[in-house]
Order: structure tokens, then sequence, then C-alpha cells
């Protein structure tokens, strides 16, 4: 463990602190996609696959839980808490994931470490989620006023994966062997996405003036 | 670098 790799974890946690904060005390998802939602769970559950049979350490062992338990509570306020269903817009959040669900499964199937269904349903997972914010950045396009919490959510989500990226530099020249290059590329590409939201976001931070994306 | 050290980040 180091401290890129420990920053990023909480980074992560926090972002959905905050989601999970925003939807259970306003009581609202306006501009969040349950596209991308629905996609986080499902990266969590084939990349967690292992979490009963595979013991690294408690932390690894509680952060899955979380993750878990996380994304899939945030799943079921959307879809089934009454005042949080309605706040959620559905005819905005039209991204149709079956493009990246498919096409990383395939991919998963092609290149990966070994072709066992653990290790494939894993390699799924870490292609899933470098594509899974896809349905919230279009979201975020077409929502006009993006509110602080949403904002912060999609910004502390992108800054997990870039401190992962600097873990990952850390523990190349630390870690004699350490070559990951399925998950450096996977993480290169998730960071890549959020590329111009992070432009956008500092610009609107230092400017001090609401978020807007342009469509 | 046997299958668990692939594994041991979240």
């Amino acid at each position: 463990m180091n401290v890129f790799r420990l920053a990023g974890d909480m980074t992560h946690l926090s972002s959905i602190l905050v989601l999970l904060l925003k939807i259970h005390t306003i009581k609202s998802c306006a501009g969040i996609s349950l596209k991308t939602q629905e996609l986080y769970a499902l990266v969590f559950i084939t990349r967690y696959l292992d979490i009963f049979d595979r013991f690294t350490s408690i932390y690894n062992f509680l952060m899955k839980l979380i993750f878990l338990g996380s994304s899939l509570s945030i799943v079921w306020y959307m879809r089934r808490h009454k005042a949080v269903h309605r706040s959620y817009d559905k005819d905005q959040d039209t991204f149709r994931y079956q493009f990246i669900v498919l096409p990383c499964l395939l991919l998963a199937l092609v290149i990966n470490h070994k072709l066992t269904f653990k290790e494939v349903m894993w390699t799924f997972s870490l292609y899933l989620e470098a594509v899974a914010i896809l349905p919230q950045l279009v979201l975020l396009q077409r929502t006009r006023n993006i509110d602080n919490l949403t904002g912060q959510y999609v910004f502390l989500l992108g800054a997990y994966r870039a401190l992962y990226l600097l873990n990952w530099v850390y523990r190349y020249f630390t870690e004699p062997g350490f070559v990951r290059w399925i998950t450096w590329i996977a993480g290169l590409v998730q960071t890549l996405l959020y590329a111009d939201f992070f432009y956008y976001y500092i610009l609107s931070w230092k400017n001090n003036v609401k978020l807007e994306l342009p469509a | 670098e046997d299958e668990d050290d692939k594994h041991d980040e979240l």
C-alpha cells in the first residue's frame, strides 16, 4: 500500500459518500445517470467475485463490501425509492450501455491474463470501469445547471483513478517486475475520458461560476 | 508473479 493508492481509495470512497449524501439527504438524484450507477454496480460485482475466496487484507475486504453495498444501494434508491425515482431524469439518461458492455465483454475474452471465468470477469470489470462514466458525462452535457454535489461526485470519481495512475508509477519504480498492462491502459483511458470535464470543472471553480459543459 | 498478486488492488 502506498500514499497514492490510499488517497485513491479514499477519494473513490468519498465520491460514493457524496453521491449517497445527495440522494439520502435531499432525496434527489437530479443530474445523476442511473445507467452509470448500474454499470458501476456491475463493475464491482464482476471485480469482486473473489471476495470470499481470495483474502488480501481486512482493509481490502471491508472496502469491497462498502463499494458493493453503496453502489447497489444507490441503484436501489434510484429505481425503487419513490421520491428519488421521481427526480430521476429518464428522458435525458438515454445512453444505450449495451454499446459499451458487449465490446468490453468481447475484449475481455480476447485480451486477458488467463481464460478462466473469474479472470475474464475481472478483466471485463476493468474495461467496463474505464467507460462506465460515459452515460454520466453525456447526461451532464444535457443538464443545464449541474448542482455542486453532482459536480463534486464526478470530479472525485475521476480524481481517484488519476491517483491510481500515480500509484502504478510508484509501484513500477519500487517493486521490481511490477507490470500490469491491462490495468494501466484501462486506467489511463478512464482518466483521459474525464479530461474535458476536469478542464471545465477547474475553470468553473477558478472563475467561481456555475459548472457548464458545452453540448 | 502469481495470479493472487495481480488482484491485490481494489
